[in-house]
C-alpha cells in the first residue's frame, strides 16, 4: 500500500458518498445518469466475487463491501425509490455499445482464461468507460449540478491516483498490471475534458457547470 | 500477457 493508492481509495470513496448523499437529501435523481451507476455496480460485482475466496487484508474485504453496499444502494435510489425524478429521456448512452466490445476484448486480451480472471478483466475494461453515459447526459442537457460536477471530480481523480500508484509500485516493486494500467490511462483521458472544464467553470465559482 | 502475481488493489 501507498499514499497514492491510499488515497485514490478514499477519493472513489469520497465520490460514491458525495453521490450517494446527494441524491438521498435531495431525494431526487435529476441529472444523474442512472446507466453509468447500473454499470459502476457491474464493475464492483465482477471485480470483488474473489471478496469470500480471497482473503488480502481486513482494509481490502471492507473496501470491497463497502463500494459493493454504496453502488447498490445508490441503483436502488435511482430506479425505485426515487425513480419518478430519473430523466430516462436524458440517459438515453446506448450502454450495449459499451458492454458488446467490452466483454469481446475480456476474452481476447486477459491474464489467463478461467471464469475469475474473463470477469476481473471485463470489470476492469467496463470501468473505463462506464462513465461514459454520465459525461454523454451532462453534454446532451448542457450542464451539471455543481455537487454533481464534485462527484466526477473525485471519481476521475481516483484513478488518475493509481496511475501514480502504478508508477510508484513499478519503481519499488516491480509491480507492472499491464491490462489495469492501460485501461486506467484511457479511463483518466475520458475525464481530461471535465476536469478542463471543472477547474475553469466550476471552481471559479459560477456554481453550476454549463456547457458551451 | 504475463499474469498479474497478485489482485492486492480494489
Amino acid at each position: 500500500m501507498n499514499i497514492f493508492r491510499l488515497s485514490g481509495d478514499v477519493c472513489h470513496l469520497v465520490a460514491i458518498i458525495i453521490l450517494f448523499l446527494k441524491i438521498w437529501r435531495s431525494k431526487s435523481c435529476a441529472g444523474i445518469s442512472g446507466k453509468s451507476q447500473l454499470l459502476f455496480a457491474l464493475v464492483f460485482t465482477t471485480r470483488y466475487l474473489d471478496l469470500f475466496t480471497a482473503f488480502i487484508s481486513i482494509y481490502n474485504t471492507v473496501m470491497k463491501v463497502v463500494f459493493l453496499v454504496l453502488a447498490y444502494a445508490t441503483v436502488s435510489l435511482i430506479y425505485f425509490r426515487f425513480r419518478k425524478s430519473y430523466d430516462s429521456e436524458s440517459d438515453s448512452f446506448r450502454v450495449e455499445f459499451l458492454l458488446v466490445p467490452v466483454a469481446g476484448l475480456s476474452f481476447l486480451e486477459n491474464y489467463s482464461f478461467t471464469p475469475l480472471e474473463i470477469l476481473w478483466t471485463f470489470s476492469i475494461y467496463l470501468e473505463s468507460v462506464a462513465i461514459l453515459p454520465q459525461l454523454f447526459m451532462i453534454t446532451k442537457t448542457g450542464e451539471a449540478e455543481s455537487i454533481t460536477t464534485h462527484y466526477l471530480f473525485f471519481l476521475g481523480l481516483y484513478r488518475t491516483l493509481y496511475l501514480a500508484n502504478w508508477v510508484w509500485r513499478y519503481h519499488e516493486e516491480g509491480f507492472f498490471d499491464q491490462i489495469a494500467v492501460v485501461s486506467g490511462v484511457v479511463q483518466t483521458i475520458f475525464y481530461c475534458d471535465f476536469f478542463y472544464l471543472y477547474f475553469t467553470r466550476v471552481l471559479r465559482g459560477s456554481g453550476k457547470m454549463t456547457l458551451p | 500477457l504475463q499474469r498479474a502475481t497478485h489482485k492486492d488493489e480494489l
